[in-house]
C-alpha cells in the first residue's frame, strides 16, 4: 500500500485520487476550494482545504514521504507551475503534473515534473482520429519500445497462412488483426490465408516494425 | 473529405478540431470567446464567434449538413445540454459531447448526444492504474466486443507451449504478453513454455475471455 497526494481535485484530479484510493492506497487530497473539499471527505484517506502552491503548507504535510504527488490545477498556469517547483524543491520523489498545453509542459518538466499529462488533449485526438478514420485499433499505450502499426501486406505473404509465414518466429510481431476490405478479422486464426490488398495491424518492438516495413 | 462542426474550443474542442481539419476534411469552429476565435482563425476551415446554444445561430448554418457535430463546452452544463438538444432537434446526424459527470453524460445522452466523453476522468483512471499497479499495458480500446485481460494461466498450460496448446486455435484469444514475476515477455514466441505463477494479457472476444477464466 503506497500513499498519494493529489493537489487539485477538479475532474481529473478527482478521478485521479479516487482510482488510487479504490486500489487500496493512503490519498491525502488538497483543494483551496471547501466545497469540493466537502464533497470528497468521505472518498479519500483524508481531505484538506488549503491553497496548494503556499511553501509552508507543503512544508508542514512532508511531502517526500509521499509515493509520488498529483498535481491536478488546470486553468492557473502560475499555481501549477509554483506547485510542481516546490514540490521537487521538497523532495517530492515522483510529480505527475496535468499540462495546459505544450509551453506550460516544458515549463513543468523544466520545474520537476516527471510526468506530464494532457487529458482533454489526447482524448480529443484519439475520438477525432476514430471518428474520421478506419482504424482496427482506437489507441494503445504499450510500455517501452513496443507498439502497434497497421501496414499492407508483403507481397509474398499472399495465398500463404499465419502458420506457414510462422511470423511470430521470423518477423517477431504479433498479428492483432486483419483488414480486408471493410471486414475485419481480429486475433485471426493460424490458418487464416492473406490475401491480396490486406491490411494488418501487428504488435512488436518499433526495430522489428520497421524491418517488416522494407521486407 | 466530411465535414464537422466543432462547438466550444477548449483544450479538448481544440484539439479535436485540429485533428480532424488536419485528416483533411472541413472543419467549422464556434466559440463565444472573441480571442479563442482570433487565436484558431487560421487553423480550422472557418471559426465563428458566437454563443452556441442560440436556435437561430444553429439553425442558420444549417447542422444536418454536417457529417458530425462536437460539443465541447465543458463548465457551462446549461450550454451544453442545450446546445445538444438543439442540434439534435435540428436534424444533426451524430453528436460528441464531452461530459463533467455521470449524471450530466445521462442528460445529454438523453437530449440527443450519440456518444458521451470523459477526458480528464478516463485518463486520470488510467494513469492512476499505470502508476499504482504493474499492468503491463496501459489501455487499451478496441472495437466492438472485443477487450484486453490479464489473467493468471490455467494450471494446465504450465510446462506447455503456446503451439503445443494451439491457444488461438483452441481459445480464440490472442496472447499479447506474458509476465513472469518482474519480467515481462511481449508478443513471446509460440515456442515459449508457460511457468507457474505466470500470468498472461491476452486479447480476444469478450465471451471468448470469459470461458478462458472458468478453465
Ligand atoms: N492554487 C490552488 N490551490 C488549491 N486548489 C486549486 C488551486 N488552483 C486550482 N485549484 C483546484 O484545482 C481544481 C482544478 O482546477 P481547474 O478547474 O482550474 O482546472 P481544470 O484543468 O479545468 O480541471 P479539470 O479539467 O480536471 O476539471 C479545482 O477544484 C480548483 O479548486
Ligand atoms: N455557451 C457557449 N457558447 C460558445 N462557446 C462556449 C460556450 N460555453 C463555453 N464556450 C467555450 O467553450 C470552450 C470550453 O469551455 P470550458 O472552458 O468551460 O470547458 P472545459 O471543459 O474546461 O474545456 P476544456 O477542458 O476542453 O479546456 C471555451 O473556449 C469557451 O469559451
Amino acid at each position: 500500500m503506497n500513499s498519494y497526494i493529489v493537489l487539485g481535485l477538479g475532474r481529473f484530479g478527482k478521478a485521479f485520487a479516487k482510482t488510487l484510493y479504490n486500489l487500496g492506497h493512503d490519498v491525502l487530497g488538497v483543494d483551496n476550494n471547501p466545497d469540493v473539499v466537502q464533497e470528497m471527505s468521505d472518498e479519500l484517506t483524508h481531505v484538506i482545504t488549503s491553497e496548494c502552491s503556499n511553501e509552508d503548507f507543503l512544508k508542514s504535510i512532508g511531502v517526500s514521504n509521499f509515493d509520488a504527488a498529483i498535481v491536478g490545477i488546470g486553468n492557473n498556469l502560475q499555481a501549477s507551475i509554483l506547485t510542481t517547483a516546490l514540490l521537487k524543491e521538497l523532495g517530492c520523489k515522483y510529480i505527475i503534473s496535468k499540462a495546459q498545453n505544450d509551453l506550460h509542459a516544458k515549463v513543468l518538466i523544466t520545474v520537476g515534473a516527471n510526468r506530464v499529462v494532457f487529458p482533454e488533449r489526447d482524448m480529443a485526438i484519439r475520438v477525432a482520429n476514430n471518428l474520421a478514420s478506419q482504424n482496427i485499433i482506437d489507441s494503445i499505450q504499450l510500455s517501452g519500445d513496443y507498439s502497434i502499426m497497421e501496414t499492407n501486406i508483403p507481397e509474398k505473404w499472399v495465398g500463404k497462412t499465419i502458420t506457414e509465414l510462422a511470423i511470430r518466429t521470423k518477423y517477431r510481431v504479433n498479428i492483432l488483426a486483419i483488414k480486408r476490405g471493410s471486414e475485419l478479422f481480429i486475433s485471426p486464426a493460424p490458418s487464416s490465408i492473406f490475401m491480396e490488398g490486406d491490411i494488418v495491424s501487428i504488435m512488436g518492438r518499433d526495430s522489428d516494425l520497421k524491418a517488416l516495413k522494407v521486407h
